[in-house]
């Protein structure tokens, strides 16, 4: 998706700081 | 049956009894028992304190202690409910509890706020959110002008922020996310229904039946 059609808020969240999935990775 | 694991446990500094944080948590006694093992290796992972320190979770998050990053921070500031500059087990069990895919949609769509109101004025302001876009282009390989952050921002707060008051409260982002739930989709982590899974080691060893 081009990115300026996307919501800020939706960009904010696909940060890798906030994917705390990586937590669990061994 | 008796543990087998190390008696240790019970003098780590913020150390709570699964029972208590399974009881006020979607965790199950066994589950918070794996989580146990989880936190175990992430605060030992620079210092061997038992509490996880930012540079540790930084380092779990990105693999390089050094890269510092807003939302990373937001997290551990989050996590930190105490504010001491430190993540204990109890804190980080209730903090994570609300990624789990059983937990309120309304704890996930605070909690969301919560990391988005940089400031703590309990309100997202438009700054805070084009300070947030700005941190995100700096992490990743994106590249936007400055017209193109400015209009993804304006975009975002005629959209969430309904009454035109200049902020986001808390009810209209309550709104904004029934509209477009997939803003929330990072706060649940599948992995949390299988923690037992991923740290089968400690089940064999749990006091407490569930």
């Amino acid at each position: 998706a081009n990115p300026v059609s996307m919501n800020a808020f939706e960009l904010i969240s696909k940060s890798q700081g906030l994917n705390l999935s990586s937590l669990f990775e061994k | 049956m008796g543990c087998l694991c190390s008696k240790n446990t019970k003098w780590t500094p913020g150390y709570e009894e699964p029972t208590i944080l399974a009881a006020e948590t979607p965790f199950t006694v066994s589950e918070v028992e794996a989580l146990y093992e989880l936190f175990k290796k992430l605060s030992s992972s620079i210092i061997d304190d038992g509490l996880i320190h930012k540079e540790e979770l930084q380092l779990a998050l990105f693999k390089n202690k050094n890269n510092r990053n807003l939302f990373a921070d937001r997290i551990f500031d989050l996590f930190d409910v105490k504010r001491n500059g430190v993540i204990e087990f109890g804190e980080f069990v209730r903090s994570l509890s609300v990624f789990h895919p059983n937990a309120p949609v309304a704890d996930k769509i605070a909690f969301a706020f919560r990391l988005y109101d940089l400031r703590n004025t309990g309100f997202i302001e438009r700054e805070e959110l084009k300070e947030m876009v700005l941190a995100l282009l700096h992490e990743s390989d994106l590249i936007l002008s400055d017209d193109d952050v400015e209009m993804i921002v304006d975009k975002s707060f005629k959209e969430a922020d309904t009454t035109g008051d200049g902020r986001i409260d808390p009810e209209e982002w309550k709104e904004f996310v029934s509209k477009n739930p997939s803003l929330i989709k990072n706060m649940t982590l599948p992995y949390l229904k299988d923690i037992t899974l991923a740290f089968p080691s400690f089940v064999v060893s749990s006091e407490v039946e569930d």
